[in-house]
């Protein structure tokens, strides 16, 4: 929704809402087309296809999971600039499994342990 | 040491790659670290070969049962340095090119070792020890909590909640004192990753991350590489 504010006659700030406040079907009709939107953005500039239209839809589900994560991501921060990345398409278990790929465990206990450098000048 | 400080300045870094669909981030970790080396050591920049880590590298942790390197299932950037150390060193990349997947034999030709391994160590937790193996050593190898980096486009991450659980390895090529993070109206010191999911990922393949108190975990595995003396053949 906007706000605008305009002065009227008598000098005083009018500030006034000029979208009505969307109920839950409105917000999330903006929420969908928006998301729609995007899905179509992310489609074309990672050239994505998908096999089926059921896969399709199962993918633009996950988009949406993944703009409101991005969302989540920014909030908490807001140094980074977090969005639509060409792994959107992903559930966060696919992310992991298909592009990360560390053992995750401790460094190994024997190995070499580096001098101590100095650091002062 | 320097405030700001960057390897890519000083030639040392190979272009970004792209591991694709296969959990071999280790490999891309170690390949960098001792692309670096062999660089300080021979002044020559070789793109060296993680598919030879990927299909031939199985190096275990003495110390814990099951901590193998296996491809695109996972692996450890000090074991890869061991195998490396073991073998003789990498190939080149152009002799041995990545495939992304995991399904082939090894076909490693020691005749064609590029660059090899003379030790490697373990830096502590401690962010000027840090710094300072990465300006004497080269790009260092560093283990990372990637959940923010799914959808990371740019600037300097700082997440107020990380866990240090890890689960990708980088390389650490760089750092600068004051990356200006406008939401908080203030410069930020930070690290330089490179990332090895190509250049179309974070700030062309590369992702900020604050420094100060081992956010995500990227102070807590990090490790360096030496290089023999020998150019490649």
């Amino acid at each position: 929704s906007a706000v605008v504010s305009d002065v009227n006659s008598d000098g005083d700030p009018l500030i006034r809402q000029v979208v009505s406040d969307g109920g839950v079907e409105e917000d999330s009709d903006d929420h969908l087309l928006n998301a729609e939107y995007h899905f179509t953005l992310f489609k074309s500039k990672y050239r994505k296809t998908y096999a089926s239209q059921e896969e399709h839809d199962y993918r633009l589900g996950v988009f949406k999971a993944n703009l409101r994560r991005a969302k989540r991501h920014q909030l908490l921060d807001p140094s980074a600039v977090h969005g639509v990345t060409k792994f959107s398409d992903l559930t966060p278990s696919e992310f992991r499994r298909q592009y990360l790929g560390l053992k995750p465990l401790k460094l190994p206990a024997d190995a070499q342990k580096a001098p101590i450098l100095p650091t002062d000048n | 040491l320097p405030d700001d400080f960057d390897w890519r300045d000083h030639g040392a870094v190979t272009g970004v790659k792209d591991q694709g669909s296969c959990g071999s981030c280790w490999s891309f970790s170690a390949t960098g670290a001792l692309e670096g080396a062999h660089y300080l050591a021979t002044g020559e920049l070789v793109s060296l070969s993680e598919q030879q880590l990927v299909d031939c590298d199985h190096e275990c942790d003495p110390q814990q049962y099951g901590a193998c390197d296996s491809g695109c299932n996972g692996g450890l950037m000090t074991s890869a340095f061991e195998y490396t150390l073991k073998v003789g060193g990498l190939e080149r990349e152009k002799d041995y090119p990545y495939t992304g997947n995991d399904r082939g034999p090894c076909k490693f030709d020691k005749t064609k070792i590029a660059a090899s391994v003379s030790n490697f160590s373990v830096i502590s937790v401690d962010e000027d020890q840090i710094a300072a193996n990465l300006v004497k050593h080269g790009p260092l190898a560093v283990g990372i909590n990637a959940v923010f980096m799914q959808t990371y486009m740019g600037g300097v991450s700082c997440p107020y909640i990380c866990f240090r659980t890890l689960d990708h390895g980088v390389l650490l090529v760089g750092y600068g004192a004051a990356g200006y993070s406008p939401i908080r109206f203030k410069d930020k010191p930070f690290w330089v990753i490179k990332n090895s999911w190509g250049a179309n990922w974070g700030e062309d393949g590369y992702y900020k991350i604050c420094r100060g108190r081992n956010v995500c975990g990227v102070d807590s595995m990090v490790s360096s590489v030496a290089a023999l003396h020998t150019k490649s053949q």
